[in-house]
């Protein structure tokens, strides 16, 4: 599966 | 380096709260600028309803997104009559529409979601503009006024330096993010020269006629 691209930054 | 970076964007935003409250004027403040950041905010945090980071992360989307739309509600409404809009003319569309087509065209994943965050990220690097223009225009600032800009022109440079570190660190690197925070921190370059050359001898932010 595609990894979801998680912005994990504000 | 990302703590200091949020830390001295909520820093900014405290300045800009405080200083509109206190003073009960908004002279020198541009509200184009600051409908672009609620804008910014507003289509990037759309993830808070959907995935969870961390309690940090949720906590300061919210204080983003909440303290950005007070200052419009403070700009506009409340001391709209300090609003100095003869001199806040910069036009915003400019920037809007290429940062809109620009998401369309360079982006991670064309989704909804990934296309506005991607909006957001290019809207965010020029969002200042109107604001330096107007200081431009003005040819002066308030020394607070260019506190906030100083504290604000550094969050990104600041992750710009967590950049670095991830790639060095973590491998990981987002170029849209990265080529973006670069340009956003450039333009504030001058804006810093003036800064340090001259807020910081206690002289007021003269820019040469």
């Amino acid at each position: 599966p595609v990894e979801e691209p998680e912005h994990d930054e504000l | 380096f990302r703590l200091l970076g949020d830390l001295s964007h909520v820093i900014a935003i405290i300045i800009l709260l405080l200083k509109i409250w206190k003073t009960r004027s908004c002279a020198g403040i541009s509200g184009k600028s600051q409908i672009l950041f609620a804008t910014v905010f507003a289509t990037r945090y759309l993830d808070l309803l959907t995935t969870f980071v961390s309690i940090y992360n949720t906590l300061m989307k919210w204080m983003f997104l909440t303290t950005s739309f007070a200052t419009i509600y403070l700009i506009y409404f409340k001391f709209r009559a300090t609003y100095d809009k003869n001199h806040d003319t910069f036009r915003i569309e400019f920037l809007i529409i290429p940062s809109l087509i620009l998401a369309l065209l360079i982006n991670h994943e064309f989704t909804v979601f990934e296309v506005l965050w991607t909006y957001s990220i290019y809207l965010e690097s020029v969002a200042i503009l109107p604001q330096l223009f107007m200081v431009s225009k003005t040819g002066e600032a308030e020394s607070i006024t260019s506190h906030y800009l100083f504290a604000l022109g550094c969050y990104r440079g600041l992750y710009i330096l967590n950049w670095i570190y991830r790639y060095v660190t973590e491998d990981f690197h987002d170029l849209i993010a990265i080529v973006a925070g670069i340009v956003q921190t450039v333009l504030y370059c001058d804006f810093f020269y003036l800064y340090v050359t001259k807020v910081l001898k206690g002289k007021k932010l003269q820019l040469p006629a």
